[in-house]
């Protein structure tokens, strides 16, 4: 374990947890595309298929456990309690989920580092998780206003993945063939995505004023 | 031979 990895650990776990408390408190998931966070629970669901089989350390499976009951209760809220699923907005948030998932699933059979169920389940669940925020990045520039513990919540998720890539590359330097350029690809092009994004939260925390993304 | 990658990240 290192401070990158620690670091990014601890803001991808603050992020899930000021969503839930943002749903839970105010009652409301106004701004929160439903599909984006159907799309993580599956991706938690296809990467941590092993939580019972190998035990790496408690750490690990704790977090592992948080992820999973997070993701599922975020989903749970928007869908089933009676109040937040009023300000779910379903004319809005219409990004198809297998058109991402699909192609997620394609590229695993075709490309990981071993044709097994449990590798390309775990391959699956890097190039989706790289592309499960798309959904809610649509409905941010659609909707146009954004709360700002939405923009925290899309940033802290993408500082949370800028984070890993720092663990990769310090890994990759002190750890003998530490090689996982598939994660690293993903990793990659998931924060990429979420540059745009980035840009508009700083320039608007600049100016101290409303986020705003172009249509 | 082929070492598991231990998936150790989350």
């Amino acid at each position: 374990m290192n401070i990158f990895r620690l670091a990014g650990d601890m803001t991808h776990l603050f992020s899930v947890l000021v969503l839930l408390l943002k749903i839970h408190t105010i009652k409301s998931c106004a701004g929160i595309s439903l599909k984006t966070q159907e799309l993580y629970a599956l991706v938690f669901t296809t990467r941590y298929l092993d939580i019972f089989t190998d035990f790496i350390s408690l750490y690990n499976t704790v977090m592992k456990l948080i992820f999973l009951g997070s993701s599922f209760s975020i989903v749970w809220y928007i869908r089933r309690h009676k109040i937040v699923r009023r300000s779910y907005d379903k004319d809005q948030d219409t990004f198809r989920h297998y058109f991402l998932v699909i192609p997620c699933l394609v590229l695993a059979v075709f490309i990981n580092h071993k044709f097994t169920f449990k590798e390309v389940m775990w391959t699956f669940s890097l190039y989706l998780e790289a592309v499960a925020i798309l959904p809610q990045l649509v409905l941010l520039q659609r909707t146009r206003n954004i709360d700002n513990l939405t923009g925290q919540y899309v940033f802290l998720l993408g500082a949370y993945r800028a984070l890993y890539i720092l663990n990769w590359i310090y890994r990759h330097f002190t750890e003998p063939h530490y090689v996982h350029w598939i994660t690293w690809i993903a990793g990659v092009v998931q924060t990429l995505l979420y540059a745009d994004f980035f840009y508009y939260y700083f320039q608007s925390w600049k100016n101290n004023e409303k986020l705003q993304l172009p249509a | 031979e082929e070492q598991e990658d231990i998936k150790d990240e989350l």
